[in-house]
């Protein structure tokens, strides 16, 4: 079974249409091997990336040299993900 | 739950509990509801489709598919409660009866089953299709990037890794082609809604060209309108607009294809994240989901049973 520790989701809000391709840059460094779960749209709606751990530190390297903000969505996704199946585990339990 | 009525709908269930609601369902309203499969998926899964009929013969149809993209749980779990909705409220809701004594409802829940399962039981993450790319390591094709409608353009990738790989041509998904050839082989389809989420968005084409489609002005009054009846129920705030104008431009899109055949009322939504949860919606934002959703889904409906063409 695939997990994700340590995977972050970020929150990018791009200011202008520099960040904009800026982000859109990011989508073709496949070695990141991120997940866009929100694609670029336009200046002010939010892009959300799964970054891999080990992509992390480069990542946000890169986005604060360039000036782009960004908040961390979910801190480890596999967390999330354990919380989300012991729910369905429970609730099943439940319904038994 | 031995049956309907004592479903969780609050829960994201596996894919076996969603056929054997879907069974039960069937059983439950026989004179409602039928199930037909359209076809198999790649692991050779039962494409389920709920047809909703009060008789006739061929009578014009609405489509709903909710699960295209796998990880997007909320659209499952919210198709399992739009089924039980329109057995419940047929006879109740004065609007919805009339739209089913002159039209059919056909709802497909678990639009890419493999994918489903996958997400289940291998990773949570998966959106595509399960078969595998000969010559790439990488398995799976984006159903929504898999439609003969500017298949191959720009907002889809060539790279069978790319979570938006278009595959290797138009309708190569079963998945795909088994209702493409459904709804060719229907012909009387005046409506279809594909369901993803989580942008909160209300979309109609296109999203493979600039070019505006002719019914542009109607289409967008409509979507404020549903987007406006949505909202009234928690708040939701949802965008609106053509594909291409409002999030980016994206080739082989399922309305696209849909609107291409003449299907004037063809509609994508984004459901929730009003939050931080991305694909993770935790299951106690189920049913307000379907609830306002329902909303929308009325809006059309009751637009496209009003304004036959």
């Amino acid at each position: 079974k695939e997990t994700f520790e340590g995977h972050q989701v970020l929150r990018i809000v791009p200011k202008d249409d520099v960040q904009l391709s800026l982000i859109k840059d990011l989508e073709d460094m496949i070695e990141f091997e991120l997940d866009f779960w929100r694609g670029v749209t336009d200046a002010v709606t939010p892009v959300d990336i799964r970054v891999p751990f080990h992509s992390l530190q480069t990542v946000k390297i890169y986005l604060e040299t360039q000036g782009i903000e960004y908040s961390t969505m979910i801190e480890d996704l596999q967390t999330m993900l354990d919380d989300e199946q012991e729910e369905m585990e429970s609730a099943a339990r439940v319904t038994q | 739950p031995r049956n309907t009525d004592s479903y969780d709908y609050g829960r994201y269930h596996p894919i076996n509990e969603i056929y054997d609601f879907q069974d039960m369902l069937v059983a439950e309203n026989p004179n409602m509801v039928s199930k037909i499969v359209i076809g198999q998926s790649y692991e050779g899964r039962p494409l389920n489709v709920l047809k909703f009929s009060t008789g006739g013969t061929n009578r014009p149809a609405i489509w709903i598919d909710t699960g295209i993209h796998s990880r997007e749980w909320v659209t499952q779990a919210s198709g399992q409660w739009f089924a039980k909705k329109i057995v419940t409220d047929y006879g109740r809701d004065p609007t919805l009866t009339a739209i089913l004594n002159k039209m059919d409802i056909f709802l497909e829940i678990v639009t890419n089953p493999d994918g489903y399962y996958y997400t289940h039981n291998n990773n949570r993450m998966w959106r595509k299709t399960r078969k595998p790319n000969p010559g790439s390591n990488c398995v799976g094709v984006d159903p929504n990037r898999n439609w003969d409608a500017g298949f191959g353009g720009p907002g889809a990738s060539g790279r069978p890794c790319s979570e938006t790989y278009h595959g290797p041509r138009a309708n190569s998904e079963s998945e795909v082609k088994s209702i493409v050839d459904f709804v060719k082989s229907h012909g009387n389809f005046k409506a279809f809604i594909s369901i993803h989420s989580y942008s909160q968005m209300l979309l109609y084409p296109y999203g493979y060209t600039r070019t505006p489609v002719k019914d542009q002005a109607e289409l967008h009054s409509l979507a404020k309108k549903a987007i406006t009846d949505l909202a009234s129920l928690y708040g939701t705030r949802y965008r609106y607009g053509s594909i291409i104008s409002t999030i980016y431009q994206a080739s082989g899109g399922t309305i696209d294809w849909t609107y291409n055949q003449g299907i004037k009322y063809s509609y994508t939504f984004e459901l929730r994240d009003t939050g931080r949860y991305g694909f993770i919606l935790p299951p106690s934002q189920i049913i307000p989901t379907a609830q306002e959703t329902w909303l929308a889904l009325m809006a059309i409906m009751d637009h496209t049973y009003k304004n036959p063409y």
